[in-house]
């Protein structure tokens, strides 16, 4: 199966 | 103060439609260059990061930061008054309760006005890395709905691979597998139909098709559609609103477990 990533490990808060 | 007159108005009905099941409390971050927004789903997997640009409106002024917080299942309720042609106004105080939205009719016979009540929102703007993607597909919006559309009914997952060959869509769920390829196509005469495919290297992400599908509500602002991808990173889809204004989703891939 695969598994859904969180955006929050690609895009940083600023 | 903030005054923003829009003739397209129906640009921000759509917008909005757009984007109200996927985030529900947002930011209208306005400033003298226009009206920006940046949201997250709650889950955390997608996020909507629009920009309306000054150019988009006549008149437009602004002279300070202005946040407007914004419920859009009630703004919706709002934007149900507007009419077709109408000209919409949205003007606002510098540290503003609420948002004045006035719909005037073409003919200048109707006007009608509305104050939303704003909220306070606390919302973390995220930074996005400038990417060069490994394949960049634009094709009609209409093509790409009726893909995702055609592919959820089947699996929950989408996998997109960009080759050389062209762009496919594959999927595997519990009756089958199915799959959609497009390549390349060029039509002169009718140019909003073109499929063109830039592409450096190979790809291939698989990415959940709820979020795809919720991504085209967005179709009726552009006929046209920009889907960037690179292995490993969120995929970004773009619809073009007036001139260089936009609507863009993003949206965080699915790994082997």
């Amino acid at each position: 199966g695969k598994k859904q990533q969180s955006l929050t490990s690609f895009f940083t808060p600023k | 103060m903030l005054e923003a007159r829009l003739s397209q108005s129906m640009v921000l009905k759509k917008v909005v439609d757009a984007i109200k099941d996927l985030v529900q409390d947002c930011n209208f971050d306005c400033n003298d260059s226009g009206i920006a927004l940046q949201a997250m789903d709650n889950s955390h997997v997608a996020l909507v990061s629009m920009l309306l640009k000054a150019e988009s409106f006549e008149p437009y002024r602004c002279d300070r930061n202005i946040a407007l917080g914004v419920n859009l299942v009630s703004l919706t309720k709002v934007l149900r008054a507007l009419q077709n042609d109408d000209l919409v106004t949205l003007k606002a105080d510098d540290a503003p309760d609420s948002l004045n939205i006035t719909f005037e009719s073409s003919t200048a016979d109707r006007i009608s006005e509305y104050d939303l009540k704003l909220m306070d929102i606390d919302q973390e703007h995220l930074g996005i890395p400038d990417t060069e993607y490994a394949a960049t597909v634009t094709m009609p919006s209409t093509e790409f709905k009726r893909i995702c559309t055609d592919l959820q009914a089947m699996s929950e997952s989408v996998t997109i691979e960009a080759t050389k060959d062209g762009i496919k869509f594959s999927c595997a769920g519990d009756i089958g597998n199915g799959a959609v390829t497009l390549r390349n196509y060029q039509n002169v005469e009718k140019e909003h139909l073109n499929v063109d495919i830039e592409l450096t290297e190979p790809v291939s992400l698989t990415f959940s098709l709820k979020y795809l599908v919720n991504f085209c509500k967005a179709q009726p602002l552009s006929d046209r559609v920009k889907i960037c991808l690179s292995n490993e990173v969120p995929l970004l889809v773009e619809y073009l609103i007036t001139g260089t204004s936009y609507l863009r989703f993003y949206l965080a891939p699915k790994v082997r477990d």
